[in-house]
């Protein structure tokens, strides 16, 4: 369970402030399908960030699974985020010199999961998303749709209880799109969380609820009527 | 007027050959604007990348304005692009530790315009993308659409008379995205030619011709009958 109460969150840049996040307050159950909508800088990445521990709020509190995480150590959350969260980057974040298949065993060499299981569950993830073909392709002789591809399996690849997903489609086309929901829907009912972020209505449509954000605000949490 | 007659591209990886452009036939009139679709991996990118002389075809020849792209020499390619192509990113490019002001200016630099008419023309370009309060911020402090709009900005500072963008609005909201296609169609009544990439129906809804490639190919070229 995710439990946000009263986060803010604020950046000090040379002579501004930025108010990214203005006192949220977001429940989230175990095993629900979320996604967050809002314009561009709304503070959708930010929040996503401090779900997955990646960043700490200015004020207000968070707590996973009834752990206030911020009482966590480096090496405590190290451990959380590698075993039960896994991250999809707005950027996809890949490493440049090594292989789509390297890129998506990193998370288990991190979980110290021997050499040949690594192999052949990195090799199926990426197989998940229609990547079978360019497994030993660099990002760089990858295109965009294939790059945020490697990032959804390398995401996916150690079976975590919670998915965070920040515009996860936002490269690919419509057919490919619907792939990828189909696949996250196949996560979601075999019990996992998954929480997204986009700004294509045809991806929220997956969604069982669907939060809205404005200028750092929640302003709509409502069940999905379409389902 | 861009004339692409029978231009492959072949990118040899280790054991593979991928075959990206398949023998594309392609001519696009001045003042023309042009939505490119297709599936994740169909080559949208690697034609872009040619058209902007960024890359060389394997096979098949390249007349922009009538002249040979493969006789000029690397000098007189850097000064066709600084001065006539504006180009937008699939992945932005933007340089890191430098603001969103001074990303702007990069083209305008090259073009050894004086720096007070340097930064009027970055803080214009900036604004009417809507970020005149982010002019200050680096890369890592701006949101992922507020990247992007950088990176258009940047394309339009120089006023080319090519404008070819890849996925301008991948990172965009549905209402800042018709902003932008708004922008880029006032661009386009002033003579400008843009060639886009996109795989959003809304975006293609803008362009007066669409052509959809398939695994390198052109499957379709037809007029947008909705505009
Ligand atoms: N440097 C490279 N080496 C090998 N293959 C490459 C290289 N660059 C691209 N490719 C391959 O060429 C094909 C075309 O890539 P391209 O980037 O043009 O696709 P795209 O249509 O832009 O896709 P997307 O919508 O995902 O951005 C892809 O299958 C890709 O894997
Ligand atoms: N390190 C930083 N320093 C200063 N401001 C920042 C920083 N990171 C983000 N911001 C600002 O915080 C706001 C929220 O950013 P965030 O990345 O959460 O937006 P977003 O909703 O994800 O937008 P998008 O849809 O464009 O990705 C933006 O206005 C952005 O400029
Ligand atoms: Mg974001
Ligand atoms: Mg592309």
């Amino acid at each position: 369970v995710i439990d946000i109460r009263a986060v803010s969150k604020v950046y000090r840049t040379s002579d501004v402030e930025v108010h990214a996040l203005r006192s949220v307050d977001l429940t989230i159950q175990r095993g629900e399908l979320v996604a967050i909508m809002g314009q561009s800088g709304s503070g959708k990445s930010t929040l996503m960030n401090i779900i997955g521990t990646l960043d700490k709020p200015t004020d207000g509190s968070y707590r996973l699974d009834g752990v206030p995480v911020e009482d966590l150590d480096e090496t405590n959350l190290a451990r959380l985020r590698n075993q039960k969260i896994g991250f999809v980057f707005q950027s996809f974040n890949l490493l440049p010199r090594h292989t789509a298949l390297a890129n998506v065993e990193v998370p288990l060499v991190y979980g110290r999961v021997p050499k040949a299981e690594r192999k052949r569950r990195a090799e199926e993830s990426l197989r998940r998303v229609g990547l079978g073909e360019r497994m030993d392709h660099h990002p760089n002789q990858l295109s965009g749709g294939q790059q945020q591809r490697v990032a959804i399996a390398r995401a996916m690849v150690t079976q975590p209880v919670l998915l965070l997903a920040d515009e996860p489609t936002g490269a690919l086309d419509t057919e490919m799109t619907d792939q990828i929901m189909k696949l996250f829907c196949d996560l979601h009912r075999s019990g996992m969380t998954v929480v997204l972020v986009t700004h294509e209505p045809q991806v929220a449509g997956y969604a069982e609820r669907i939060v809205r954000f404005r200028d750092g605000r929640i302003v709509s949490d409502e069940q999905n009527q379409e389902r």
